[in-house]
């Protein structure tokens, strides 16, 4: 089974 | 291109950025920023800094209503209320105007840092678009494996199994036939098919579309504009 993990873990808000 | 990904997304205007977009999609898995720099503009002025909060079904609308070889002029004052979109035809001497209500949006904005990259491959927009589209109805999940000698889309689904193998090569006569592949390492990642079918709507603002891609992390794709551009960054799959 494949997980989709949102964008916003990805990158640090401003 | 974007409008079927976000809805409501702040433009941000200034004199030395141009415009300039950060919107995350609704179901928050596609980050998509877009660049269009003062000088794509025939005049630009911004003698502050204004944050356009637009409705992009509405922009489409008004935007519409404008023929192709008409001058567009976008105006709003210092605090707006509306945009305003007037478009001319010199020609027939055909003036026509429109208001766009403006919202308050309350976004998030998120840091992008220059990342490192495992490879770099560009290729003809229209065949991205292509394998894109056609891939999704085999599986909803897009595998693109990148070694130096190749890059790989392989789609698994129900009814089956498809890839299609692109090989670097490079056209003379018509550069943005090329194939390009630059590869630090080999990278193999899973996309949701939908997003890449999403991304693949801005195909007819450039003629070749890079796709950035490391490992465990999330991808970029960018389509140059003549002087600005439009990247979209996603998220990757992970087996669970």
């Amino acid at each position: 089974d494949e997980k989709q993990p949102s964008i916003k873990t990805f990158f640090m808000p401003e | 291109s974007i409008k079927d990904s976000v809805k409501l997304c702040n433009f941000n205007c200034s004199q030395s950025q141009g415009i300039t977009v950060q919107a995350i999609d609704d179901s928050r898995v596609l980050l998509i920023a877009l660049k269009i720099d003062a000088g794509s503009f025939q005049e630009f002025r911004c003698d502050k800094d204004l944050v356009l909060g637009l409705d992009l079904e509405s922009l489409s609308k008004i935007l519409k209503q404008g023929n192709n070889e008409e001058y567009l002029t976008l105006m709003a004052e210092d605090s707006p209320d509306n945009l305003m979109a007037v478009f001319e035809d010199k020609k027939k001497d055909r003036i026509s105007e429109f208001s766009l209500k403006l919202m308050d949006i309350d976004s998030d904005v998120l840091t992008i840092d220059d990342m490192e990259t495992d490879c770099t491959i560009t290729l003809p927009a229209y065949e991205f678009a292509k394998i894109a589209k056609d891939m999704k109805t085999l599986s909803e999940s897009l595998k693109i494996v990148v070694t130096k000698d190749s890059v790989k889309f392989n789609a698994e689904g129900q009814i089956g199994t498809g890839s299609v193998i692109l090989k670097p090569h490079t056209d003379m006569d018509k550069p943005e036939e090329s194939v390009k592949i630059e590869l630090n390492s080999p990278v193999a990642l899973t996309f949701g098919a939908k997003y890449l079918n999403d991304i693949v709507k801005a195909t007819s603002l450039s003629s070749t579309v890079t796709i950035k891609l490391t490992d465990k992390s999330p991808a970029l794709f960018e389509y140059k504009l003549p002087s600005g551009y439009l990247r979209y960054y996603l998220a990757p799959k992970f087996d669970d």
